[in-house]
C-alpha cells in the first residue's frame, strides 16, 4: 500500500535507459 | 470530411488489459503511430482519466454506471512540430479533429484573428477550392466553425487565398497555426494549489487565472526528478543550487496522473532527440 502511495521518475536518469 | 463518430467496444473477457483493448481500437482504426494515442474514462468520481495500459480494464475505476463502459480515443501526447511528426494521414486528420474542437469549445484560447484563418483553413479541408459559382453566400451558415456565425465572409476571403490546397494540406495548415497557441498542447492541472501545466517540453506553472503565460518553466533538460508522496509533489531542478519545487495536489489520484504525463511526454521528448527516430523505427 506504502508503495502505491509514492512514485518517482527520474528524468536525467532516464536517458541512460534509453536503448542504444 | 467524416464527422468524428462515437464508438463502443465491448469485451467479454474480464482479464483483457487496457493495451489489448487499445490495440484492437488502433488496428480498426489502422493507426500506426499510436504513441500519441490513449483511451480516455470518467471515473467513478467524475474525473476525466486515462486508461493504463499495463493493468487490467476491469481493476481500473472506469464509472460502472454505464454499461458498456465508455472511452474516448483521443491524443495523449502532442508533437514538437506537427510537420515534423505526424506522418500517417489518419494521424494528421484525428489531431486535426481534436485540436479544433478544443479550440471551438475555447478549450484552447485563440484569438478571433487565427480562428478565422484557422476556419478558413478547416473550410478548405471540408469543401475544396472557394467557387463562388457554387458557394451562395450562406455557404457556411451550418457549420460550426467559430463560436459566433457572422464571420462568413471573412473566412471566405481566405478561403478564396487557400486555392488548389488539398484536404491533408489544409488540416496539416491548420495544425501548423494552431500549434503556436499557448494553451496547445498542455495538459492543464488546475486542481492543484498553483495550476501546472504539462507538455512535450516540460513543466510549467501558471496562476490559476492567467493559463497562457507560465509564471516558470521547468524544460525537461533543467529537470533531474519528479516524484510524489502522496498528496505532495516534488520537482528537483538538475541545479543543485537550486530549491525544489513542490506543491499539494487534493488527491492522491491527480499526482499519480500527473507522473504518468511526466513519463510519457519526457520519453517522446528523448526518442526525437535520438538521431534513429520513432518513425525510422517503425
Amino acid at each position: 500500500l506504502r508503495q502505491q502511495r509514492m512514485g518517482t521518475y527520474g528524468v536525467r536518469a532516464a536517458w541512460r535507459r534509453l536503448p542504444q | 470530411m467524416p464527422e468524428p463518430i462515437n464508438v463502443t467496444v465491448t469485451t467479454m473477457d474480464p482479464k483483457t488489459t487496457g493495451k489489448q483493448l487499445f490495440d484492437h481500437v488502433v488496428n480498426i482504426v489502422g493507426l500506426r503511430e499510436v504513441w500519441f494515442f490513449g483511451l480516455q474514462y470518467v471515473d467513478s468520481r467524475g474525473y476525466s482519466t486515462w486508461l493504463q495500459l499495463n493493468k487490467k480494464v476491469t481493476q481500473q475505476d472506469v464509472k460502472k454506471e454505464k454499461d458498456p463502459l465508455q472511452f474516448k480515443f483521443r491524443a495523449k501526447f502532442f508533437p514538437e512540430d506537427v510537420s515534423e511528426e505526424l506522418i500517417q494521414e489518419i494521424t494528421q486528420r484525428l489531431f486535426f479533429l481534436q485540436v479544433k474542437e478544443a479550440i471551438l469549445k475555447d478549450e484552447i484560447y485563440c484569438p478571433t484573428e487565427t480562428a478565422v484563418l484557422l476556419a478558413s483553413y478547416a473550410v478548405q479541408a471540408k469543401y475544396g477550392d472557394y467557387n463562388k459559382e457554387i458557394r451562395n453566400p450562406g455557404y457556411l451558415a451550418n457549420d460550426r466553425l467559430l463560436p459566433q456565425q457572422q464571420w462568413e465572409e471573412r473566412i471566405q476571403n481566405w478561403h478564396e487565398e487557400h486555392r488548389g490546397i488539398q484536404r491533408e494540406g489544409s488540416m496539416m495548415d491548420y495544425l501548423k497555426i494552431a500549434q503556436d497557441l499557448e494553451m496547445y498542447g498542455v495538459n492543464y492541472f488546475e486542481e492543484t494549489e498553483l495550476c501546472l501545466g504539462v507538455d512535450a517540453l516540460g513543466l510549467n506553472i501558471y496562476e490559476h487565472d492567467d493559463k497562457l503565460t507560465p509564471k516558470i518553466g521547468f524544460p525537461w533538460s533543467e529537470i533531474r526528478n519528479v516524484s510524489f508522496n502522496d498528496k505532495k509533489f516534488v520537482l528537483k531542478p538538475i541545479n543543485k543550487k537550486a530549491p525544489d519545487f513542490g506543491f499539494y495536489a487534493p488527491h492522491l489520484r491527480v499526482n499519480k496522473q500527473i507522473l504518468a504525463l511526466c513519463m510519457g511526454n519526457h520519453e517522446l521528448y528523448m526518442r526525437r532527440r535520438k538521431p534513429d527516430t520513432i518513425e525510422a523505427r517503425e
